[in-house]
């Protein structure tokens, strides 16, 4: 039933890999 | 004390933040998720509605005053009461800490685990497993925190989890949490986490 | 008034919600985010400084009485003002579902159409394509939404966007937007919007 609903749940799948890039983009920049 | 209307579709998670807010406070919450009121996906793309609610999202919650606000966490608030908006400064930002990170640390990660075993979304093996590790790296920095404390927003970003795929022996390492489901009624744990078939 | 410490990395617009609250509120703000007293990936990995923000993540605040919090929204409504939290249960609500309409419909597309442009992540033509799409269609929702308003927490999730990728034909189409930069100074806009340059 809820099923039928969620897929259209927008949720940011990629937010670990969008987080993870952009720590080490940041620890790039601060050396 | 708020009272109003919720429009949401059954079931939905989001939707229980402000229903269990809703009942601590005492606030009037009347929840329309089915026809002939609601209709997912149609209700929400009517000219009135939309009017409302211009992103055109669910929940939504429309106060017997007129007052319109969509977003579970604005929902929640709004429903709830001083003590659990946080009566300081301090305790209100901790509340705001809590339900950010539930957000932004556990929403990715749990969809990403039950997701594609629901059928919801396509597996992919490293990305569960990924998601796996990022559950349990939260749940024990979560679970060192909840010690003492009850954090509402937090259970209902963890439901798909515990009801899916956190078996007891996945969460004997968290003890803290056991307390929640006080709140939620019985929900039934998982007993053997589920797999993706394809 | 809050007095404290915001540790971040430079330039990190998470820090820059904060930073405008407090302009508005007077909360004396001191940023750490150079060596000596702060690195980026190691003080965030110092027991001292996980004893006070377990998460590890950036921005984190310590008040001068030794209050800590971390999650930018929560460190932006500490070092707000009433007025600019909400001085009403509605019209705290309306920031809290604006805040959050920022975290969850922003952050996603505007990361996904520059961080490959900034060499962040990897390229994707097609998510790109969506990207770009996704925020038209927020800004749209926004630009209507903007009239007689400001929501500086909105602003810092369009950083980016702004700086890199949102030119004058881009942004014609939602005029409400100029009055906020106003609050950050001179944004260098974007004068050619960026493409990927494999």
């Amino acid at each position: 039933m809820a099923t039928n609903f969620l897929v259209h749940e927008k949720i940011w799948f990629d937010k670990f890999k969008y987080g993870d890039a952009e720590r080490r983009f940041y620890e790039q920049m601060n050396g | 004390m708020a009272t109003g209307t919720l429009y949401t579709y059954p079931e939905n998670w989001r939707a229980f933040k402000a229903l269990i807010a809703a009942q601590y406070s005492g606030a009037q919450v009347h929840v329309l998720s089915a026809p002939p009121h609601f209709h997912f996906g149609q209700t929400n793309r009517t000219p009135e509605f939309l009017c409302k609610f211009p992103a055109g999202k669910f929940p939504a919650f429309e106060g017997d005053g007129g007052f319109c606000v969509f977003e579970s966490n604005a929902i929640t608030y709004y429903v709830n009461n001083e003590e659990l908006r946080g009566s300081t400064p301090e305790a209100a930002a901790l509340v705001a800490q809590w339900v950010s990170f539930a957000d932004s640390g556990r929403v990715p990660p749990a969809s990403a685990w039950v997701f594609p075993i629901m059928g919801i979304t396509h597996h992919n093996k490293q990305a569960t497993q990924n998601a796996k590790e990022e559950v349990r790296r939260i749940l024990g920095l979560l679970d060192a925190h909840l010690k003492m404390r009850t954090f509402l927003v937090v259970v209902c970003t963890l439901l798909w989890l515990y009801k899916q795929v956190i078996e007891p022996s996945f969460h004997q390492a968290f003890p803290n949490f056991s307390q929640f489901w006080a709140v939620l009624g019985e929900v039934k744990l998982c007993e053997k986490m589920a797999q993706f078939d394809a």
